[in-house]
């Protein structure tokens, strides 16, 4: 049975994305057998690995049109799988408000694939609607990303009400899986007032590793490549690998 | 009557929030009669604007529990006002739909103060919702920031199609006020390279104005306060400057 994670932060442009590629690439590098699930209307996780066909999505897994397994993508990169958004997606939130059930569609639906995987990433939109509820109530724990911004503090608190809710009402094993810090740059006052600040309300869910603001990172995915794949010895790449070994190691994975 | 405009764009961190702060204030400084309506639910427009209470927002104004004037916090800033948001707005898609007449809820709301305005800007959320729509067929115009971002690319060709079947469909006047690009980094290939595919896209519709990245615009809303009122020296507070005084030649103010 896999780990299933959703990488959810309702600020936009924290590094959601760039963390559920990059991480799933590192995990696969380190022989995980990973699937990223993109929930996200924008698909910027299928285009970033490179997935433009449009032709099948989440969508059509969540609806029920097509099985679970019909919606995947094997081995796009060695160990790592995807099943792609469209802009089907947009619409999914008021059809799946009128599903029986209609809390447990995600978690119905990646339960019938998830043997075939280690971990399972889902990367969520900017927002706290239906979709990202769907996520959060079908995982095990949430990686939150934290960019080293002033806005990025603000929105902590609505995000870990909307975590204990889905805790309390639908799943009860949500856990944080660690509250990482994206676009982190030493030379800025900024960026460690946000961090110290992360530290003191997180404590040891935050990671130690810090992922440091490199253009490399934000080339990649025109290239439609996880940065490791895009520039191996750029620093981006080596703060994902070591993401990954701290991942493996806080879930005993050795 | 005011000119009503959505600063829009579904991408997150593109820089909705810090144009319709700064835009407003900088708009304000030349006299003109400003007010900023936050709908975004992380009411981060509200707080950049130094204000933190949280009894009313615009969604007891769109719900109707209070009329659009009691919504309303005079002059926050000379010549600038504002309806701030809260996290009661995460409810009010779903009401919204219930609502006779949904699509021009906040188009009604808006008529009702719009004679007190030059100048009416709308924060969006980072999606295609409910709230959104309301916004751009509330509106006369759209101002689309564009991070100088791979990702931010992408999305452009879903909000084109969204400004358009708003069109169509519940506001023949709504047209594009501008494209803004924002954090743009002169010494990044990336950014000239976006830059230059905004350009070719969107053509005359591309403000001459950049908004380069600049630490002075993000440490400023941690102090509640447009850039220009927090250092009036910095690159970022001219930029906006700048930008005003192009909005308003487009818009024939001298
Ligand atoms: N460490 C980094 N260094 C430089 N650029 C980065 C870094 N992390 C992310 N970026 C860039 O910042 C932008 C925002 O990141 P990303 O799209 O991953 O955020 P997101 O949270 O998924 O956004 P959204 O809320 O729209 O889904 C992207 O253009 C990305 O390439
Ligand atoms: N020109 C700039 N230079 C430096 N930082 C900037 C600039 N413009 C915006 N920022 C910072 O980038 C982050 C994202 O900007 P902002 O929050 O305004 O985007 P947004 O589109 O409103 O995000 P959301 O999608 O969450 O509503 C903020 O932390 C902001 O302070
Ligand atoms: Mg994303
Ligand atoms: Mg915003």
């Amino acid at each position: 049975m896999a780990k299933i994670i959703s990488v959810a932060n309702q600020k936009g442009g924290v590094g959601k994305t760039t963390t559920t590629i990059n991480l799933s690439a590192s995990l696969a590098h380190y022989g995980m057998k990973t699937l990223v699930v993109d929930i996200d209307p924008q698909s910027n996780s299928s285009s970033g690995l490179n997935h433009r066909n449009k032709d099948f999505s989440i969508y059509d897994v969540l609806i029920g049109t097509i099985p679970p397994n019909a919606g995947l993508i094997n081995d796009i990169l060695p160990n790592l799988s995807l099943i792609p958004a469209n802009i089907n997606l947009v619409g999914a939130e008021i059809e799946i408000l009128d599903m029986p059930n209609r809390e447990y569609v995600m978690t119905e639906r990646l339960k019938q694939i998830s043997d075939q995987f280690d971990f399972i990433l889902i990367d969520c939109p900017p927002s706290l609607g239906i979709l990202t509820l769907n996520a959060l109530t079908a995982s095990d724990s949430v990686v939150i990303p934290v960019q080293c911004e002033y806005f990025a503090l603000e929105g902590l608190g609505q995000l870990l009400n909307t975590i204990n809710i889905v805790k309390q009402r639908f799943n009860k094993k949500l856990s944080i899986e660690g509250v990482l810090l994206t676009m982190y740059d030493s030379r800025l006052k900024l960026s460690e007032l946000v961090a110290a600040e992360v530290n003191r309300y997180f404590e040891e869910k935050v990671y130690n590793t810090r992922i440091h603001r490199n253009v490399r990172i934000s080339e990649a995915p025109s290239y439609g490549k996880p940065v490791m794949y895009y520039d191996s010895y750029a620093s981006g790449a080596q703060n994902y690998l070591d993401l990954a070994k701290e991942f493996l190691e806080r879930n005993n994975v050795a």
